[in-house]
């Protein structure tokens, strides 16, 4: 799943590099993306609220995903009127201390739901679409289990 | 062909589930 949604997140136009597992884990590119997204939710001052220089501060980084994740929540519960089921929820400390692909994975996961649920979704699957299909079976597999374990 | 059949099959339910998300409404759960 996270390899898959790497190459996803790549096809955004993020100042941040979004190589690999490294490249994410500060939250950084996440957010980028998201205002990318809906840059009317994830607007400038809430991208400003990520912290750019980060280094390998952990703290920060933890900072970040909190950030990333609960801008999320909000965008499921206020515009797309859902709650996150506590299994599709990452845990943030397995990605800011131990770079964990699978909870990566999970965020990633999140931010395709926002994708594919904004006012821009169409632009959003259009690119999907493009992308090699192994690729496009596992982004489709993410968003089916996202669409089972809606809580409206 | 077994695999062209295949990949045809495939490809087609990629692009039934893309096009039945594009019709759905923006913003409501699934």
């Amino acid at each position: 799943l996270c390899d898959s949604l790497i190459l996803w997140l790549q096809t955004f136009n993020t100042a941040q590099s979004c190589k690999d597992v490294q490249d994410l884990t500060n939250g950084v590119a996440m957010a980028q993306v998201l205002h990318e997204i809906d840059a009317a939710w994830f607007d400038k001052p809430w991208l400003n609220r990520i912290k750019e220089d980060v280094g390998d501060n952990w703290r920060i980084k933890a900072s970040n995903l909190k950030k990333v994740l609960q801008g999320i929540m909000d965008y499921y519960h206020e515009f797309l009127g859902q709650q996150i089921s506590e299994d599709l929820l990452p845990d943030l400390s397995r990605i800011s201390e131990h770079s964990d692909p699978v909870e990566l994975g999970r965020l990633l996961q999140l931010i395709l739901g926002c994708a594919v649920n904004c006012e821009k979704k169409q632009e959003h699957i259009q690119v999907i679409m493009t992308l090699e299909e192994s690729v496009q079976h596992v982004v489709m597999a993410a968003i089916q289990e996202l669409m089972s374990k809606e809580i409206v | 062909d077994p695999s062209m059949k295949a990949g045809a099959t495939s490809e087609g339910v990629l692009a039934n589930f893309f096009n039945s998300l594009l019709s759905k409404k923006t913003g409501s759960p699934g």
